[in-house]
């Protein structure tokens, strides 16, 4: 199994801290960055990408993990183009793949197209950004976007609640498609209610963290320490961890790479082949 | 005694609670804002001006506040002039003060002049963002510069602690000079421990609310309750609130104002005479 998971988000959103929690291991080395002297403002910041792979262990099956990385996405004080490298990367591994297609045998073709993009919204509490909402639109025809409320442990759980219904709200008026597993009709009752549970959460506010500490009642659990609590990441009263590792790498991953393969790609295709 | 406190950070910092928080009642109404129906990424987000006066008690003294909230400040897409109508701001008040001091007795003149700026740094956890940088150099010259961590109970001790350092490293690399109440050769040693306390804090990390809520061992206090503890706002355990409370209302009040007229506001008439 493999999978292409594009991060997308603002510095310090938590992006990094994310990954190694979801994959349960130090992919990015934490501690190499922040850096103190940061370039002046007066020297754009660009937008590169990077991309990460490694091999995880879920449920005894082996994962293939390309995360790719957008840093510098929306860090400076000009962003107007700051999706045109990450659209830029999207529709070059949708290429890389066409003409591999023509070329070779099909059964044969190494997958590099991304399958789904995580979108970190800052906890504001208020709404949707014009920089997520632009972000956002140009992506949505090109690859399954997965929002996620970063660093939810900044927001009260009524401030959670509310936050979700505005942001829905703000994505269905501007007509922005997320992801949706898709309901089949043969699924059991029980598959489906799981499909439903994951889904009624979205967007997932979740925490990240690979720091074991211990709780209050003398638990060692991997979550981050305040004077005032402990918040636990694999706790679901505390953040919406578990179901977004569940949608991701264990439920809808197959989902997840047959909508990029029959409806993302096969659109671009077909714009591709009319031009 | 009056005090006019200049508010400015992106949307979302907490800056409306931390003022209803400082002055412990609601000058702004919380619940009119956010919208959920925000204007299309399309039309520029304009940087606009508002104002909020209100007598305040504080030590049996009352204090008239204004708050010159500048919302609309880093919201858009591209944010390179965010920092003009807020210079403009701070420049009329100044040239308010000017033709009055012509033209009036100085003792009857009310002073509109901005004493003091609180800056809202987002906790990132990593370090001054390009924004930050080029908003703080506008104006340090111009106003009492107070950089303060906006909602920090997103971060740990420890990522506090790291983050403080590397703010204070990024304001001294860029030549940012931030409000320091003067050392008074005269004061005691109390006075000047006092001082001491409240500047090697900076910048501030602070929380703010107005919502009473009850910790786990029962006292009612100012907090944000979290389903894994309860922060609270006056514990100076917590976060830095009381110590900014300390520095803008109690013990440097005088000496805010005192450098308004006697440093900036001359630097200000001279530069403007000189042209
Ligand atoms: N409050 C909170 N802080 C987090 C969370 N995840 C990471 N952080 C902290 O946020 C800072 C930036 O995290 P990082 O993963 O480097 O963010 P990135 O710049 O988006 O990759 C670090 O101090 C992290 O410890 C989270 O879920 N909640
Ligand atoms: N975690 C945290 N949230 C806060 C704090 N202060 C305010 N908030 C929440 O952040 C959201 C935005 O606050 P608001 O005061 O409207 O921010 P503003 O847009 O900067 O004026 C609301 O949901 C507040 O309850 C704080 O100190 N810490």
């Amino acid at each position: 199994f493999t999978l292409n998971l594009m991060v997308v988000g603002e510095k310090g959103l938590g992006k990094s801290t994310l990954i190694n929690t979801l994959f349960n291991r130090e992919l990015y080395p934490l501690d190499e960055k922040p850096k103190a002297a940061f370039p002046s403002p007066e020297k754009p910041v660009k937008v590169s990408i990077e991309t990460v792979s490694a091999d995880i262990e879920e449920n005894n099956v082996k994962l293939g993990l390309t995360v790719i990385d957008c840093p510098g996405f929306g860090e400076d004080i000009d962003n107007t183009d700051s999706w045109k490298p990450i659209v830029d990367e999207i529709n070059q591994r949708f290429d890389m793949y066409l003409d591999a297609e023509i070329k070779i045998n099909r059964s044969t073709i190494v997958d590099n197209r991304v399958h789904a993009c995580l979108y970190f919204i800052e906890p504001t509490g208020h709404s949707l950004k014009p920089l997520d909402i632009q972000f956002m639109k140009e992506v949505h025809q090109k690859v399954n976007l997965i929002p996620v409320i970063a660093k939810s442990d900044t927001l009260t759980e009524n401030e959670i609640a509310e936050f979700k219904l505005r942001i829905l709200d703000d994505i269905k008026n501007q007509g922005i498609h997320i992801f949706t597993p898709p309901d089949y009709v043969n699924d059991d009752a029980e598959t489906k209610e799981a499909a439903h549970e994951i889904i009624s959460k979205a967007p997932f506010a979740i925490v990240g963290s690979t720091t074991q500490t211990q709780t209050q009642d003398g638990r060692v659990v991997r979550g981050r320490a305040y004077p005032w609590g402990v918040i636990e990441v694999d706790n679901e009263e505390h953040c919406d961890f578990i179901k977004l590792r569940q949608l991701v790498i264990r439920n809808f991953l197959e989902e997840l790479k047959e909508n990029t393969s029959n409806v993302l790609y096969e659109n671009y295709r077909t714009q591709k082949l009319i031009k």
